[in-house]
């Protein structure tokens, strides 16, 4: 069984999934839950982008390519590309 | 590889380094000179020269690099040693356009193994690839992948990765075939030239998207695949085109024959993941990319009568079971037994409100079944055979990032 992460990863992964474009931007005037499917859906994204197995899970390997070394583009140019392009 | 949908208008740009590494192992004629490399990696692909301008002459370069720490006035910040290394900006008329800022607090190396730092060249490689237009790929090989890889070698040696390559030549075409301009400082080996390509333009005429009329439409993976002769647009979960611009199919589809320039119908099989393509009396099955041995198989082997060809396949995951679509026709495929059910061809007319001969039908990533024809589209929900009160919706907006008022022909009744 794959251990639980933390809440401290699962808080650094949902920052991280929404910097680099898997999740939308929190709404500036409203706190914002993400569904556990929208998770475990940006979560597999990520993972097919990474190249690995794509579990749907903060997984040790997942968790570990978060904190590789990066380019601080976003992968998925949606919002965030908009965003930038409008600057 | 990825396309952000902007590219420079021009084949020369200038650059400059702004402001060099603080207290780096690197003098700044090195940093220049492995700027230099990186760029002259993109520019020997697709015939585009890279110059550097003198400081405070004439008008700015299009591309400005800095070494920055922590804030630096746009909205990246930097992080400190690790974390993230750095950024570009995609081309365009803003004056930021193609500007390039590395972290100034990474260890910065040239010419050493990982351990030693963060190899500048392999980074800057990569930030030119955005600040030419390219997002980041998914592709294993790709220098273009969002995570530091490791120091890419030789600068004057280098080559980009295939995948890379297509990217940029998609976007300025493929360079000529001249023997590469004098080098500006030390010599390059002019990379050979890949064989028995054809030469690829980006004012080659592709079709519109959003006249829809598209010949084949499938959810392959999460991603909507839209076919239009021998092109293809993706779809992204998220919404998002891959790019605006149309893939070619054979240079995804590999092995899939170059005679087969249309595809009729697509799906995925759940069953094993294997994407079936139709085209005629026959349809070509691929694992991933790679076409399967034994493909092309013939449609009579699914228990389809002889010379008949097919206009929609989909497979429906209320009973598993695959629909082949012909005029106003289906037949339905057990995978189970390797085929048709009894009693069929039955008449369209189950799905109400379905148009005959769909260009293709998909399911969605929520379970909803899409009827595609011309330039609408029909939504049935998870489960339903009655089309949702509205249909058919235009496509253009809802799927392909088009104007509400994209012109286009009526879809035919």
């Amino acid at each position: 069984r794959t251990p639980e992460p933390s809440a401290q990863d699962v808080s650094l992964s949902v920052d991280w999934l929404t910097r680099y474009g898997y999740l939308p931007p929190p709404h500036p005037a409203q706190a914002q839950l993400q569904s556990p499917e929208q998770l475990r859906d940006a979560i597999k994204i990520m993972q097919r982008f990474a190249g690995l197995k794509e579990t749907g899970l903060m997984d040790e390997a997942t968790l570990a390519t978060m904190k590789k070394p990066r380019c601080s583009l976003p992968d998925v140019l949606g919002v965030a590309g908009l965003v930038r392009r409008r600057r | 590889y990825a396309l952000t949908g902007s590219f420079w208008k021009k084949k020369q740009l200038f650059w400059r380094v702004r402001s060099f590494p603080q207290g780096s192992a690197l003098s700044q004629d090195i940093v220049r000179n492995l700027m230099h490399y990186a760029l002259t990696a993109w520019g020997t692909e697709v015939g585009m020269t890279f110059q550097e301008a003198e400081p405070r002459v004439g008008t700015e370069p299009e591309i400005l690099i800095d070494f920055a720490r922590a804030y630096h006035k746009d909205s990246y910040p930097f992080d400190g040693p690790g974390g993230t290394l750095a950024h570009a900006f995609f081309p365009g008329d803003h004056p930021i356009s193609g500007d390039t800022h590395f972290d100034d607090e990474e260890v910065w190396t040239f010419g050493e193994s990982d351990s030693g730092g963060t190899d500048l060249f392999a980074v800057a490689v990569h930030e030119f690839g955005h600040a030419l237009g390219l997002a980041h790929s998914s592709a294993p090989n790709s220098i273009m992948r969002p995570f530091y890889q490791g120091p890419a070698g030789d600068p004057s040696k280098y080559r980009l990765p295939p995948d890379d390559r297509e990217g940029i030549q998609q976007l300025y075409g493929k360079g000529p075939n001249s023997p590469h301009p004098e080098p500006t400082r030390k010599p390059l080996v002019p990379p050979p030239q890949p064989p028995g390509q054809p030469p690829d333009s980006p004012s080659a005429p592709v079709p519109d998207r959003c006249s829809g009329n598209f010949d084949a439409i499938a959810n392959i993976r999460g991603e909507v695949f839209f076919f239009k002769g021998p092109w293809f647009w993706r779809l992204q979960p998220s919404g998002q085109l891959v790019s605006p611009r149309p893939a070619k199919l054979h240079r995804f589809w590999e092995g899939l024959p170059e005679h087969v320039v249309t595809v009729d119908a697509a799906y995925s099989r759940p069953s094993d993941g294997r994407i079936l393509l139709f085209s005629g009396r026959q349809f070509w099955v691929f694992q991933d990319r790679q076409l399967e041995a034994g493909s092309p198989k013939l449609l009579t082997e699914l228990g389809l009568p002889p010379g008949e060809v097919v206009d929609a396949v989909f497979s429906w995951p209320q009973n598993g079971k695959t629909y082949l679509i012909r005029g106003e026709q289906y037949w339905r495929f057990d995978e189970a037994v390797h085929s048709v059910d009894p009693g069929y061809p039955k008449n369209l007319n189950l799905w109400e409100g379905a148009p005959s001969a769909p260009d293709d039908v998909t399911i969605g990533n929520k379970g909803d079944t899409y009827f595609f024809k011309g330039t609408e589209y029909w939504r049935f929900a998870p489960g339903s055979v009655v089309a949702e009160p509205g249909s058919p919706h235009p496509m253009g907006p809802d799927w392909l990032d088009c104007p509400p008022s994209a012109p286009g022909p009526p879809a035919p009744r």
